[in-house]
């Protein structure tokens, strides 16, 4: 659907900003390593979407919320300017469900998204 | 700013791009007018020049909505989620998304137009994966127009300076300078029919 302007936009559409299939991300708020969770093995699939689990690690995906994923938390967590906990806290799990681009983020496992800001740090 | 790896681009003898819309979506020229002012933005920061096909044989870049599995093995995923993606060079491959529910803005600023809506200012993607088909890939810069995400309500057209430095980085810059309006006009040309 095309809307051409904003007032032509119908109050049911701000209802369907919740509507989307990354939400229920947000039930796994808090989770850390060492913890199974249902539809954790759902994250891994997205982050696999995105670059940043391998087809390898992600066929047989469980629920356990393992090193493979706080890796791929970790690095998320860089490339999108989010304090690097390794845990899936409010702030990353808010910028998980937004709409994005479905390229990925990382191709055979390099991200060079925050490429430049990581070189400077270590020339620093 | 990043590159797909291995720094695909568009050979020096291609920097005149058709581009052509699957005609099975039947678009009104309301909304390929986001498409081609999206171009624009690019084409006045570099030597391109976009023109568009009413054929799509032999256009440089095909552009389509689809829905759900499209057969590039990418599904969509309905309302939000992914919105679009884009093929690096020399391919030129645009998809979108065609359940959500797309703004066409007016061509204002970057701005936020709604405070919650699954409403996506279309003209923002296709900028974005305009970038893509010309080589960028995301960048960590949160104002950058290849920064990955964008939230439903949003309005982000001007290139930023990582997305200038990333493209520049590529191809030089726009060999008329400031690519200023009656430029602009020139560069960007609408064919009739097939003539390109």
């Amino acid at each position: 659907k095309f809307y051409t302007n904003v007032s032509s936009i119908p109050p049911l559409q701000f209802l369907n900003a919740t509507q989307n299939a990354w939400e229920t991300f947000s039930k796994l708020a808090g989770c850390h390593i060492g913890e199974k969770i249902d539809g954790l093995s759902k994250l891994k699939r997205y982050f696999h979407r995105f670059g940043y689990i391998s087809a390898a690690a992600v066929d047989n995906c469980t629920d356990d919320f393992d090193d493979v994923l706080q890796s791929a938390i970790d690095t998320y967590q860089k490339n999108f300017n989010l304090k690097v906990t390794g845990k899936l806290d409010s702030s990353t799990l808010r910028q998980i469900v937004k709409p994005r681009c479905g390229n990925p983020d990382m191709i055979d496992g390099v991200s060079e998204m925050n490429g430049g800001r990581k070189l400077r740090t270590t020339e620093r | 700013y990043s590159f797909f790896p291995g720094k695909p681009r568009w050979p020096k003898r291609k920097r005149d791009l058709t581009y052509a819309f699957v005609p099975q979506n039947n678009l009104t020229d309301e909304v390929k007018r986001v498409f081609a002012r999206a171009f624009t933005r690019w084409s006045e920061v570099t030597p391109f020049n976009f023109t568009r096909s009413e054929s799509l044989v032999g256009a440089d870049i095909v552009i389509g909505f689809f829905s759900g599995e499209h057969g590039d093995g990418e599904p969509f995923d309905g309302a939000m989620g992914t919105l679009a993606h884009a093929s690096s060079p020399p391919t030129g491959m645009l998809h979108l998304d065609s359940d959500e529910d797309w703004l066409i803005s007016d061509g204002g600023i970057s701005r936020r137009i709604l405070p919650v809506t699954s409403v996506v200012d279309l003209e923002s993607v296709v900028v974005h994966e305009i970038g893509h088909l010309l080589g960028l890939g995301h960048s960590s810069v949160e104002d950058a127009i290849m920064f990955p995400a964008i939230s439903g309500g949003d309005r982000k057209v001007e290139l930023a300076k990582d997305d200038i430095e990333g493209i520049q980085h590529l191809y030089g810059g726009n060999p008329n300078g400031d690519g200023g309006g009656e430029k602009k006009s020139s560069r960007q040309s609408e064919t009739s029919g097939g003539g390109s």
